[in-house]
């Protein structure tokens, strides 16, 4: 069950590129990224801007949790709210040479981890089924 | 890297007990469903009965999607809307008698597996984060 190998390579292979990866930009309000993330069927995405700096990640439950008001979810606030104003700014990062193992600690808690060159900017995703599929796969030689 | 003996014994010790799953019951509409899914910060939750049987799974990409319309989202219509109509009834279900090599496989492609027992009552979830966690430490030997 050789899997240290493939621990210590390096996460590239493993990611989604950033071409088919689903963001929305800095400066969209909650109604535009709430269509976005419907339209995707993603409930999280990376946020970027136009050169592909990474400012953060948005979700559905963060979305809903700014709406949400005594009695209801007041849908009527999506879009007078911009999505840098909910969007989760403190987020771990892994560098495109980093490990699958670093990777893979960080996946515990999260269900994707953006990965960056070392410009600062966007490369891909680490996905949690990545690494599963991987590991599953290792398991079965 | 002995996984081999982890892989091969029951989830049961990495279920999160049906007492500390969120979920909602047959009979409520969408609207109940998204504040649910809002207050515990949830993305997708079992549907279940008051006899604790498993109906389906409810997600907000779901909720999102059936309430869709042409040019907006049309939120107006959650509270006209069952969720036994928009759940997920086609899902793959484990025995609190499974192996985690069966869970883990299952996990390749879904956040969560609900477990039922031998009489089909919903026992608990195992999610990746616990599947992860334990692979995890046992990469640490
Ligand atoms: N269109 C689709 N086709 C096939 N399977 C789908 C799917 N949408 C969701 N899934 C399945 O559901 C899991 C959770 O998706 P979620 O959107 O909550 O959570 C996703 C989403 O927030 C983000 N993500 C994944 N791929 C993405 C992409 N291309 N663009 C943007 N975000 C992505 O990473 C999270 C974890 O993804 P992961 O693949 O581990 O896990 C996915 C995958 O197993
Ligand atoms: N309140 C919280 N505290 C700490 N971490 C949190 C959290 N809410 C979410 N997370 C983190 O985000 C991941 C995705 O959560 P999500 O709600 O999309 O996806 C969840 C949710 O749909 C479901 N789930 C997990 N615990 C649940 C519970 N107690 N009741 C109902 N559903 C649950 O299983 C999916 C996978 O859960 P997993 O733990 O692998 O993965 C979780 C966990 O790592």
């Amino acid at each position: 069950l050789q899997t240290g190998d493939f621990l210590d390579r390096s996460i590239d292979n493993l990611l989604i590129p950033s071409e088919r990866v689903a963001h929305v930009q800095i400066g969209n309000n909650l109604e535009h990224t709430l269509l976005v993330l419907t339209k995707t069927g993603y409930t999280g995405i990376p946020v970027l801007d136009p050169q592909y700096k990474l400012h953060g990640l948005i979700s559905t439950p963060l979305i809903l949790d700014a709406i949400m008001g005594m009695e209801r979810i007041e849908f009527e606030k999506l879009d007078k709210i911009a999505v840098e104003d909910v969007m989760n700014k403190d987020i771990p990062i892994l560098n495109t040479n980093d490990s699958v193992r670093k990777g893979l600690r960080l996946l515990i808690n999260l269900p994707f981890v953006c990965a960056v060159n070392d410009e600062g900017y966007f490369e891909g995703l680490l996905t949690r089924s990545a690494v599963l599929k991987q590991l599953n796969s290792f398991i079965y030689k």
